[in-house]
């Protein structure tokens, strides 16, 4: 464990907790993509079936578990306990473009053509494209409130994070993982344009417009 | 792969 990995983590949880709070506390998840939060429960649940099978550290199973019931947690209050609040009209992102391709794509690169690798490699694929209906959303409607720009540019900081994580354990235990590698360089630069957007526009406003 | 080594990343 690098200082950049730990720091991908408590940014990505950083992300996941924003977000919850943001729907608690508003008690709205307006400009929130429930569609992108389905894919996230969906990333973490093909991920993390490890956790009945490996035990890696307290640090990893405590952090899969968090991770897994914030997704489904978040994906509950947008669904259920705030759906009037939902803004399904701007939700349009057809899923089954992502999913179907990326389902494909892990039965033919993969690690190994086992039931588990497949669907940690699945998890890979999908994360990586999961905030598109997200964004979608956003330039759809023309704006993101602040917070929800929080959440984005933690939630893109995290891979970014692991991309340093990764050369990093290259060049100090020999560690290269083309999948995860290749995923998180797309995922990255999916946020280059929110990013560049956040640094140069988020600034001092209550609103960010992301041109469509 | 997997059998050798597990994801030890999240």
């Amino acid at each position: 464990m690098n200082i950049f990995r730990l720091t991908g983590d408590l940014s990505h949880l950083a992300a996941i907790i924003i977000l919850l709070l943001k729907i608690w506390k508003t008690r709205s998840c307006a400009g929130i993509s429930g569609k992108s939060q389905i894919l996230f429960a969906l990333v973490f649940t093909s991920r993390y079936l490890d956790l009945l099978t490996s035990f890696i550290s307290l640090y990893n199973t405590t952090m899969k578990v968090i991770y897994i019931g914030c997704a489904y947690a978040t994906v509950y209050l947008i669904y259920a306990k705030f759906k009037a609040t939902y803004d399904g009209n701007h939700d349009t992102f057809r899923v089954e473009f992502l999913v179907v391709p990326v389902g494909g794509l892990a039965f033919l690169v993969n690690h190994d053509f086992s039931p588990l690798e497949i669907l940690w490699t699945f998890s890979i694929y999908l994360e990586s494209v999961a905030i598109l209906p997200q964004l979608f959303m956003i330039s759809k409607t023309g704006e993101a409130e602040t917070i929800t720009t929080h959440y984005l540019f933690f939630l893109g900081l995290y891979r970014a994070l692991y991309l340093i994580n990764w050369i990093w354990r290259f060049y100090f235990e020999g560690f290269f993982d083309m999948i995860a590698i290749v995923a998180g360089v797309v995922q990255t630069i999916l946020y280059c344009d929110f990013f560049y957007l956040y640094v140069t526009k988020g600034e001092g406003r209550s609103q960010l417009s992301i041109p469509t | 792969k997997a059998d050798e080594t597990p994801h030890d990343e999240l």
